[in-house]
C-alpha cells in the first residue's frame, strides 16, 4: 500500500 | 490539506513558539522539562527523515524544517544557553521508560519492515507520550506558569484536532493510517489524563514574566 507508506502529514 | 490540518499545525506552532518566546524573554528556563524537549527532538529528527526521500509540498517541507528547528534551539536554549536556569532536580522521569516501549513496539507493529517506516512508527508512537516529562515535573513542583497551561492546551488540541483530520479525511478521501490514528488518541488521552493531574497545582506568576 504505497499510497499509506507516503506520509503526507505532519 | 484541509481547514483541520491546518488549524492543528498552527496550534503545534503556537505551541512552540509560546515555549521560546518564554524562554527568550525571561531568559530562564525554569519549569521546562528538557527531557520532553528531548524526546520531542528525537520525534522531529525520526519523523522527518523523508526530507531527504519525499517531497509532498512547499509547506509540508517549511514546517518540518521549522519543527527540527525549533527544537534544536529548545534543547539549545535549555542544556547550554540557560543552563543555569534548568530545574534539572524537578525533571526526573526516567526516559527510556518511554523510549524502550516506542523502540519495541515500532518494531513489532508498523506498516512495512524498512528503516524509514519503523522510525516513522517510533517517532509516533514516541510523540504520544512525549510529554508525560514534562507533566510529571509540573506535578512535582506544585506550580504552574501559565505560559505552560497555554503551551499544554495548544500541544493536547493539535493532536486532538488532528483526530478530527482523520475522520474527514476517512470519510472524504478514503484515507487512513491506523498507526496514527491509535496513536493521536493515545497522545489526545494522555494531555487529558494529564490536566486531571495537574488540577489542584497552584497557578503562579513568575516575577520575571512581569517585566515589560
Amino acid at each position: 500500500d504505497q499510497d499509506q507508506l507516503t506520509h503526507d502529514e505532519l | 490539506m484541509n481547514i483541520f490540518r491546518f488549524a492543528a499545525d498552527l496550534l503545534h506552532v503556537f505551541a512552540i513558539a509560546t515555549l521560546l518566546l518564554k524562554i527568550w524573554n525571561t531568559r530562564s528556563c525554569a519549569g521546562i522539562s528538557g527531557k520532553s524537549q528531548i524526546l520531542f527532538g528525537l520525534v522531529y529528527v525520526t519523523r522527518y527523515l523523508d526530507l531527504f526521500t519525499t517531497y509532498v509540498s512547499l509547506y509540508n517541507s517549511v514546517m518540518k524544517v521549522f519543527f527540527v528547528v525549533t527544537s534544536a534551539v529548545a534543547i539549545f536554549l535549555i542544556y547550554v544557553q540557560y543552563k543555569k536556569t534548568y530545574e534539572h532536580d524537578l525533571d526526573l522521569f526516567r526516559i527510556e521508560l518511554l523510549l524502550l516501549p516506542c523502540a519495541m513496539l515500532s518494531l513489532v507493529i508498523n506498516h512495512e519492515d524498512i528503516v524509514l517506516e519503523v522510525l516513522w512508527t517510533f517517532s509516533t508512537y514516541l510523540e504520544s507520550v512525549a510529554i508525560i516529562p514534562q507533566l510529571f515535573m509540573v506535578k512535582k513542583s506544585g506550580g504552574i506558569e501559565k505560559f505552560m497551561i497555554r503551551y499544554l492546551i495548544a500541544f493536547g488540541s493539535y493532536r486532538a484536532i488532528y483526530l478530527i483530520n482523520w475522520a474527514y479525511r476517512y470519510i472524504m478521501e478514503s484515507h487512513y493510517d491506523l498507526i496514527a490514528i491509535f496513536a493521536g488518541i493515545l497522545q489526545t488521552i494522555i494531555y487529558i489524563l494529564g490536566f486531571f493531574l495537574l488540577r489542584g497545582v497552584k497557578v503562579v506568576v513568575s516575577d520575571k514574566e512581569e517585566e515589560p
